[in-house]
């Protein structure tokens, strides 16, 4: 495992995007996990669009049939993946365009620009999170956002912080040490992708701490999906 | 949340000023986030919000030292708004646990070492 990696310096993120008044997290951490896993099957960075997950994805939860995605009312990535796979995959977001309500389905089947292979779950273990990552590209996790209303920079490590998931966000990388401006310590952490735009947080970006001694700090390893997608020449 | 053993002591006069200039603070981030309310009342119910999420960012800045806390484009809304209107993850870890257990869709363990 390489001590610091970062999916942005690979050129397999897109830009930061903001989801609105609209509980649609799940959809941006879903399209962002796609659109890594389709710059490594296709060599393209397409920007794929969420509004199409919030119009036409309402799969149910096999496990659980009343969870299903919502649109602005919430929704679950693995879900997303299950209903790309089987609505055929995503169209981009120039064809799809965000609207940040939830409106009738207006998917095309012809502009599809990217297509789900197969997606997996990652055991809540920070060596496989690393290892999926380097491997499969970014990825699509849960959190529990309490300390992200008030955050402004700097390594993330609250002390106390619940594990129930409320957030989705997507996992682009890691740090080996990132400086803590008032703790004068180093901590490795991992690199967040958030959905709220680029005023808010590090330009967008999240950072929380991660290794043995904080392990699944906030509940950040305890949902984590990895998905691959259809090579296309 | 009590306390922490270890507290990191930010300037106290730091902490009063946010207090004495909390109607400052609000009108430079009603500015700066382009913020507007229907009427007064509006506007006041959301300074008093305001208020009470200075105190949350200083709670948030004892418990988390190794980040930065303090007042972002959220800092109007309410806890219970801000997850309503800005997160949407459906379900608990819980149930997720349950859906993948022996699931079909469990990652296989990856080499780590070398």
């Amino acid at each position: 495992l390489p001590t610091e990696f970062d999916w942005r310096e690979h050129g397999a993120v897109g830009p930061v995007k903001d989801q609105g008044s609209c509980g649609s997290c799940w959809s941006f951490s879903t399209s962002g996990a796609l659109e890594g896993a389709n710059y490594l099957a296709t060599g393209k960075l397409e920007v794929l669009s969420e509004q199409q997950l919030v119009d036409c994805d309402h799969e149910c939860d096999p496990s659980e049939p009343r969870a299903c995605d919502a649109g602005c009312n919430g929704g679950l990535m693995t879900t997303a993946f299950s209903y790309l796979a089987k609505a055929g995959g995503l169209e981009t977001e120039k064809d799809y365009p965000y609207t940040g309500r939830n409106s009738a389905c207006k998917f095309d089947k012809s502009k599809i620009a990217a297509q789900v292979k197969n997606f997996s779950t990652v055991a809540i273990d920070e060596d496989q999170i690393a290892a999926n990552l380097v491997k499969h590209g970014p990825l699509a996790i849960g959190i529990n956002a309490v300390f992200m209303q008030t955050y402004i920079g700097g390594v993330s490590c609250p002390y106390i912080c619940g594990r129930h998931l409320d957030h989705g966000v997507l996992l682009v990388g890691y740090g080996s040490a990132g400086y803590a401006p008032l703790r004068f310590k180093e901590k490795p952490y991992w690199i967040i992708k958030n959905s709220w735009g680029e005023n808010w947080g590090e330009s967008g970006y999240y950072k929380i701490c991660r290794g043995p001694h904080v392990k699944n700090k906030c509940g950040v390893d305890s949902m984590v999906s990895t998905v691959t997608a259809i090579h296309t020449s | 949340l009590e306390d922490p053993l270890i507290e990191q002591v930010v300037g106290g006069d730091a902490e009063n000023e946010l207090e004495l200039n909390a109607e400052a603070h609000f009108a430079s981030f009603v500015r700066r986030f382009g913020k507007s309310y229907r009427d007064a009342d509006e506007h006041a119910h959301r300074l008093s919000v305001f208020r009470d999420n200075l105190r949350r960012a200083r709670r948030h800045q004892r418990l988390d030292p190794s980040a930065v806390h303090g007042i972002t484009k959220f800092s109007d809304l309410t806890p219970d708004e801000f997850r309503e209107r800005f997160l949407g993850l459906r379900k608990s870890r819980r149930s997720f646990l349950k859906g993948i257990s022996g699931s079909a869709h469990d990652a296989p363990a990856l080499p780590t070492d070398g």
